[in-house]
């Protein structure tokens, strides 16, 4: 267009930073679009009328904010580390959030795992999976002697697992520039016989992280009101 | 944008169609929806005697007034949004996350002289 075209530079800064952006994105490998984002903008779509005041609110989630932004996970997988055979998966989960801006209070964290198979479960029936997440440092490992950010036990895993780490990601605190979990999987014992090795990890396919904030401008409204 | 209808445009203030396509201004590959939207804007004069039905201001009233005495010196009261609507957008972020973001005052739903 002739405006954007002629000066792309001023110009269009101006109208990104507006846009809460420092600079025009260039998606380089863009991920799939979750399907409750798209249930989100369909919704507030068909559900806009013109001056309807419109609240800092997320209704799917039942929390305040205005900006709900999905993360790609750039971890690794981790050695399973003593004695071999021990679990079956273990994974740094690793978020870039310095997308974050100064002034947004996060409202919800929700961490999602995905797998490939309908369902990942232990080598045995009627044992059971056991899933623990652990805060790590950005090398990986988890802080010696903390105590799992969440653990959960699971007959089976369905094929998305969603976590809330609202609580443990310090509610209102937008965190870091960057996290870092890491996440076992391990197939439970009854505590006599040893824990056998389960589904091989390659049923493991992916994690995200989604987060909800209130934006600078949403808390000034809140704060008025 | 689709051209309007051949209407003879109303002279008076209101809010006029400008829809506005995101890949118009190269910005397709990274907003994901919408493709773009119908943001509008605000155009026509505001003369005397100010009708009541262009939504203004005693101030613009009496602008108005003395506008029509003396043209030179005093300008007419502005055509200018006085109700916007927000409207929501997802994207890509600078590090590929996606975003859905809601932006305040980004449909321009009436117009008045102020």
């Amino acid at each position: 267009s002739p405006v954007l075209a002629a000066a792309p530079g001023p110009q269009e800064r101006i109208l990104l930073r507006s846009l809460g952006l420092s600079a025009k994105p260039s998606p380089s490998s863009p991920g799939p679009v979750p399907p409750v984002l798209w249930r989100i903008f369909h919704k507030r779509r068909t559900l806009a009328r013109p001056g309807e005041p419109q609240s800092c609110r997320v209704e799917e989630f039942h929390v305040p904010g205005d900006i709900v932004r999905v993360f790609a996970d750039r971890g690794r997988f981790l050695p399973e580390g003593q004695p071999p055979g021990r679990l079956c998966l273990r994974k740094l989960l690793f978020f870039n959030l310095s997308a974050l801006e100064e002034g947004e209070r996060l409202t919800m964290a929700q961490l999602e795992l995905r797998f490939h198979h309908n369902s990942y479960q232990p080598a045995s029936p009627g044992q059971v999976l056991e899933l623990r997440l652990y805060r790590a440092s950005p090398g990986g490992l988890p802080r010696p002697g903390r105590s799992p950010l969440v653990e959960r036990s699971f007959v089976q895993l369905r094929k998305s697992l969603p976590l809330d780490l609202s609580a443990a990601l310090k509610d209102g605190a937008a965190p870091g520039s960057n996290l870092a979990l890491v996440l076992e999987i391990s197939a439970g014992g009854d505590g006599g016989t040893p824990r056998s090795p389960c589904g091989s990890s390659d049923a493991f396919a992916a994690t995200s992280l989604l987060l909800v904030t209130l934006g600078p401008r949403c808390r000034a409204a809140r704060g008025r009101r | 944008s689709p051209p309007s209808p051949p209407l003879t445009p109303s002279p008076l203030c209101k809010p006029r169609r400008l829809y506005i396509s995101f890949s118009d201004v190269g910005w397709e590959n990274w907003i994901i929806a919408p493709q773009g939207y119908l943001a509008n804007y605000c155009g026509g004069d505001c003369p005397f005697p100010l009708a009541a039905e262009l939504n203004s201001t005693n101030h613009a009233v009496l602008q108005t007034m003395v506008h029509s005495l003396d043209p030179q010196g005093t300008p007419q009261p502005c055509c200018v949004p006085v109700r916007l609507s927000p409207i929501s957008i997802l994207y890509y972020d600078n590090s590929d996350n996606v975003v859905l973001r809601h932006y305040e005052d980004m449909v321009v739903d009436e117009c008045g002289c102020r």
